[in-house]
């Protein structure tokens, strides 16, 4: 499983949370106008959080993040 | 298995209910309108649970959370 | 295996069924009004049973529960 | 494999039976009208009976049982 | 894999067939009419016969058991 | 992997043949017009035989046997 | 994997071709009009062969077999 | 995984090559006009050539041997 | 995983090309005009590469090779 | 899992992610106008970020890189 | 996983990636205008690069390597 992020303005963060029985921070990456991360869920990455305006692909569908 | 959450409003809560005999919140993950979080079940989490104006999109279909 | 389950009214219940040679209540859960819990089935839950009005989204399709 | 039954009316029962050489009811959990169950297939339960006026859904298709 | 069998009428029999090397009948379920039967291939049971008007739901198609 | 065989007519036989180097009929089970027999491949069983009008449906399609 | 084959004539052979370094026939089913034989491939059959007229239907497809 | 191939005229040939290092000829099949040879990849072989004009449905799709 | 290969002229070449840390030519197979080769990917084959006219049938899709 | 990334521009980079605790640039692959790269997700790679002006098909979707 | 590429030009490249924590070219496969090479992922090779005029078909899709 991995999602696909494409950042619609600069400063989008896609943040790992850690996988086990503490949930943390553990990557935030910056990702600037047009860049297109593609992240998988991993023994360490259980969890991602998505700031800014971006565009994010999943297996599920699409949906956008960001302030309307 | 993972979820998809995009926060409608501020103060939207996605919860991790624990696996096992006992089920208790272990997390509770706040999110700000526009902010999406895409969780995982794992060996954890074996039921989540969402407070507050959201979009969720799971593998089986997509539903909103929040009053009506 | 999950379902998805939103309260259309405060007081909904999600019970969990102990796996096993016995079948007893082992959590209920309590869901207000435009809660969503989504639960796998796991070691420890292998029937689930909701009371009060909610929808309910499954991998075989959707439906209501609660008294038409 | 899970099967979603659906109570149409009070008294709706659905029926565990045993796996192995011996077939016997195991557990016999009531529904009321509106309630909903969601049951698998188990280690202890290998076949289903249902009882009473349900809508079931099942991953081949969708069926009413109660008398006509 | 399992069918699911809705009696049609009273006496309809799901018959399991005993897995190996003898093909016996090692229990005979009783169905009235409206009553529904779920009912898996397991260790025990490697085929099954009906008898009587029934409604059977396989994953490869629905079928009606019972004389024309 | 099973088929499902729904007699036409009385006399219809559903005939085992054995899996291994020899190939002989282990067990020939009858079904009167209207009965219904579901029949799993199993370690005893690698072929099926049906004589007689019968509808047969299997995971490939829909068949009918017997004399036109 | 198996394939179904229905004979349209007396005297259809439905032939097993041996698994490993050698290719040898290891049985013959003959097969009367109207006669279903439903054949899994297995250890000892990797290969098999029909001569006469009959249908054939294979996970990829429905063919015929006999002189045009 | 396995090839249908249909013979169109007498004097087809389905032949096994060899797996391992070496590619070579271990098996030629002949087939009249009207048989069908039904054959899997195994541990011996992991190609086929076909020659002469014949009708072979794959998983991939349907093709035709023979010079046109 | 397979291909097919349908030769549109004669000296048709389908070449194997060896797996590990060395790529070299293990096998080259000559195909006349209408001889169909049907060829997996294997321990010592993990690509192939098709010279001449040739009809190419894929899991992903149907190209033609040769110069246009 | 794989991508594959076409790029429109000279200047294209597809840098991967290290897997683990950590995350950081392990390799940085550039691509002229018109090259492509198709590239797994792998041991040491579980995230990928993409730079510049491209078209990028996953299981997901296909997408567009670089600024508007 | 495998990737079909078609050369639409002479001197069209494949160049395989090594797999592990470098990233190198272990292998340059040269394509003249019509050749075809179908090529896997495998133990040595987590990522290809394709140079110069090509139709390229993976199973998420088809596209155009080359300049415009
Ligand atoms: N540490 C948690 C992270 C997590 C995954 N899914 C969640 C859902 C809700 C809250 C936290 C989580 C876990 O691995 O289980
Ligand atoms: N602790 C429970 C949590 C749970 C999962 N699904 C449920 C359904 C109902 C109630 C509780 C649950 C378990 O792991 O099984
Ligand atoms: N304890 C039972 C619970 C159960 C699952 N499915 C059922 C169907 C009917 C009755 C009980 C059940 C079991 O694990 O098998
Ligand atoms: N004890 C039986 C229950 C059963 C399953 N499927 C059946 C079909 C017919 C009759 C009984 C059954 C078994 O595990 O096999
Ligand atoms: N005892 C037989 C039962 C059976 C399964 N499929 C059949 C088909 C035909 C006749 C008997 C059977 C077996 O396990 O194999
Ligand atoms: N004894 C044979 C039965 C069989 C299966 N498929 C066949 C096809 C043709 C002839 C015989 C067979 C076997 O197990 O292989
Ligand atoms: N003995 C051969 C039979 C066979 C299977 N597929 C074939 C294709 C061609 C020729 C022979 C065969 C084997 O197991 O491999
Ligand atoms: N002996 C070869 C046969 C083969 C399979 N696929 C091929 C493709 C091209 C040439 C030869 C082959 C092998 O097992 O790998
Ligand atoms: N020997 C190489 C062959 C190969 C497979 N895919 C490739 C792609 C490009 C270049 C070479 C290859 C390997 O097994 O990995
Ligand atoms: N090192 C991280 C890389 C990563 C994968 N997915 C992520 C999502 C967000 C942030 C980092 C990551 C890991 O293997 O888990
Ligand atoms: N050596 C790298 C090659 C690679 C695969 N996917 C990538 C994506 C980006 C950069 C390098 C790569 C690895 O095996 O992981």
């Amino acid at each position: 499983d991995y999602i696909v992020v494409k950042a619609l303005e600069d400063g989008v963060t896609v943040i790992g949370l850690t996988r086990g029985e503490n949930t943390k921070f553990h990557h935030t990456e910056k990702l600037d106008a047009g860049e297109v991360m593609i992240a998988q869920f991993t023994n360490n990455t259980s969890a991602m959080k998505i700031r800014g305006k971006s565009e994010i692909i999943t297996g599920h569908g699409v949906i956008a993040s960001g302030k309307p």
